[in-house]
């Protein structure tokens, strides 16, 4: 583990006599190496160990008793404190219903995640959810959505998008209106996985967005992404923009470094972790235990 | 990581770089890099660098036995098995495909009982590969739908037979053992079976595939990778680990979301795609 690594960085340092520039430096390599090997960006732990450096070469550690404690507590610190920032509430205020709209890379979890939400909107919001399917692409995609509208239970509506045919404007729009006139706070669109890459479908998702004005664009992103959690947030943020993110899978032992890079990168709270396949598997993001975790 | 100074330093930090942010791993990349060190001065240049670095990392990759014309044995049984979400369904359909454009029967096993829609999924891939597929209901025991479909296989004297599995975490023990439990009801039906067992990994994984790939090779005998998602940005760089620290090689890669989307794994074209 990292204290570890620096337990040893230190005792070595203190049998040659006082803390340097150059023992810190030593320690700095060790921080970076634990943030890479947890997945954190390359350029996100570049900027990250420069924040820690500045704090290390302060007299706070040259002159600590127990050094590797110290520069462990400012490791922890620093990355709550950048973590810290990113919790924050699903903000729902303004018009209703609320539209929510899931984006993501295929897989990383959104028509799970949107069924979740539905779920915790109806039990601890006491609003009730309209899921609507709009993935015409993946086979039974919409009957996936279906089954779980129908596991969330009573209260919560869901848009029959027909198996063939339609387009995602369009039964945004038709879904929206029927969810107003039925009195359902809430919409949640659950998209189709997309490359940022993907131009084409980066614009369907302007579409979609321009038609019904989210009032929440959530980007659901897996928590053992790797080194690409940068660039697929860039794509989503300048493509579409994101107003918040749910990291699912969280109940794995992946790292999840990819939280600090996708916060780094978009700058927008990070509203809930995915722990569990099942729709009770939803919970609030603690930063502190999230950088615990980083840091191993 | 390497001073500063010298212009190779800026290379080789450049090279670190490419390698970190391709995901091959601080360790693999720090043992990478390391090799350079006995570079002769004139190769101390940022091509010279890269053509060593190239055929280094080449030479952790294992090679890739080309597909044989006939199968080995039939029915041929091929259990596909990893975390959440990575492909495994869609791939199934992909090589469903390649088999039937061999000429071959295939046999689709839907060994997903749990999450939602996951039978039909798959049976939407049977019918656009034209293939058989055998189900139970939502909710039925794996084990006794692999046991129904190996059963039909062999009776039905089908050429290949896939088998779809529930994505699980590889820190999930039950899920784990309930997986074990389906590897030894395919090889009570057929002993000997499976022949492959293949493991997706998305290539957007970072550092846990290694991870995922060690406690799925130690639970049922991985046989082999397919990396897929390799359509995107995403480099997939812990198959450089998990061919050399385990030695499971790459077969196919995923390129996208069609039924035709599925390659031979080439390792030259996968090197030279991570250190452009
Ligand atoms: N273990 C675990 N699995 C999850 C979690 N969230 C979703 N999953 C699983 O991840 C897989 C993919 O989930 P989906 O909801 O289909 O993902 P998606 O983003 O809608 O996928 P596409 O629509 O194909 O892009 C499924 O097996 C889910 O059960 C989670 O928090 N933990
Ligand atoms: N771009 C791209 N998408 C892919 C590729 N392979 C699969 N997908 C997509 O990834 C998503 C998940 O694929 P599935 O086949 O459902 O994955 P899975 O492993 O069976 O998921 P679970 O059964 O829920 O664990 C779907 O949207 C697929 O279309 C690929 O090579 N490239
Ligand atoms: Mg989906
Ligand atoms: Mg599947």
């Amino acid at each position: 583990s990292l204290s570890d690594k620096l337990e040893g960085v230190f005792r070595r340092i203190r049998g040659t006599g006082k803390l340097t520039e150059a023992n810190i430096e030593e320690a700095m390599r060790d921080v970076r190496m634990a943030l890479l090997e947890a997945d954190v960006h390359f350029q996100v732990t570049k900027s990250f160990i420069e924040k820690v450096r500045e704090r290390a070469l302060g007299q706070e550690v040259l002159r600590a008793l127990s050094p590797e404690q110290h520069l462990i507590k400012i490791v922890h610190e620093e990355l709550v404190g950048v973590m810290g920032g990113a919790a924050g509430k699903l903000e729902l205020s303004g018009d209703v219903p609320a539209v929510i709209m899931l984006v993501g890379l295929q897989g990383s979890g959104k028509t799970t995640t949107a069924a979740k939400l539905a779920k915790h909107l109806l039990d601890a919001r006491k609003r009730r959810p309209y899921l609507v399917p709009l993935d015409l692409s993946r086979p039974a995609a919409i009957q996936q959505l279906k089954t779980l509208a129908a596991q969330v239970g009573e209260g919560c509506g869901v848009y029959d998008t027909p198996d063939q045919g339609g387009n995602p404007v369009q039964i945004a729009r038709d879904a929206v209106t029927k969810a107003r006139n039925a009195g359902f706070e809430t919409v949640i669109l659950d998209t189709a996985g997309r490359l940022a890459i993907d131009e084409k479908l980066m614009g369907e998702l302007r579409s979609v967005r321009d038609a019904v004005k989210p009032r929440q664009t959530i980007f659901v992103a897996d928590a053992m992404t790797g080194q690409d959690a940068v660039a697929v947030a860039k794509g989503f943020r300048d493509g579409v923009g994101i107003d918040g993110v749910v990291l699912s899978k969280m109940e794995g032992d992946a790292r999840g470094g990819a939280a600090l890079s996708i916060y780094a990168t978009v700058q927008k709270p990070l509203l809930f972790v995915g722990v569990g396949e099942k729709l009770d598997a939803l919970e609030i993001f603690h930063p502190d235990r999230v950088a615990s975790r980083i840091l191993g | 990581a390497f001073g500063r100074g010298s212009a190779r330093d800026a290379d080789l930090e450049a090279l670190e770089e490419v390698l970190i942010e391709g995901d091959v791993g601080v360790r693999a990349t720090q043992d990478l890099l390391a090799g350079l060190r006995g570079l002769p001065a004139e190769q101390r240049n940022a091509a010279g660098m890269t053509r060593a670095l190239r055929s280094r990392m080449r030479a952790l990759l294992a090679d890739v036995p080309p597909e044989t014309a006939s199968l080995p044995k039939t029915p041929w049984v091929v259990l596909v098995v990893g975390v959440n979400g990575v492909g495994k369904t869609t791939t199934i359909g992909k090589l469903a495909a390649r088999h039937r454009a061999a000429g071959r029967s295939v046999l689709l096993v839907a060994g997903d009982t749990f999450r939602a829609a996951a039978i039909e999924q798959l049976g939407v891939w049977a019918e656009r590969a034209d293939c058989q597929i055998v189900k139970q209901g939502p909710g039925s025991d794996p084990s006794s739908v692999v046991f129904d479909g190996m059963s039909a296989a062999v009776a039905r004297g089908v050429d290949v037979v896939l088998i779809d599995t529930a994505g699980r975490l590889h820190t999930k023990v039950n899920l784990m053992e309930e997986l074990k439990k389906v590897r030894r009801v395919v090889d009570r039906v057929l002993p000997g079976a499976p022949h492959e067992v293949l493991l997706v990994v998305d290539a957007t994984t970072g550092q846990n595939a290694v991870s995922q790939a060690r406690t799925f090779a130690g639970a049922v005998d991985v046989t082999g990778v397919i990396l897929t998602k390799l359509d995107g940005s995403a480099r997939g760089g812990v198959v450089v680990a998990i061919s050399h620290e385990l030695g499971l090689p790459v077969r196919y890669v995923g390129v996208g979301e069609s039924v035709a989307d599925l390659q031979p794994f080439d390792p030259d074209a996968y090197v030279d795609a991570l250190l452009a």
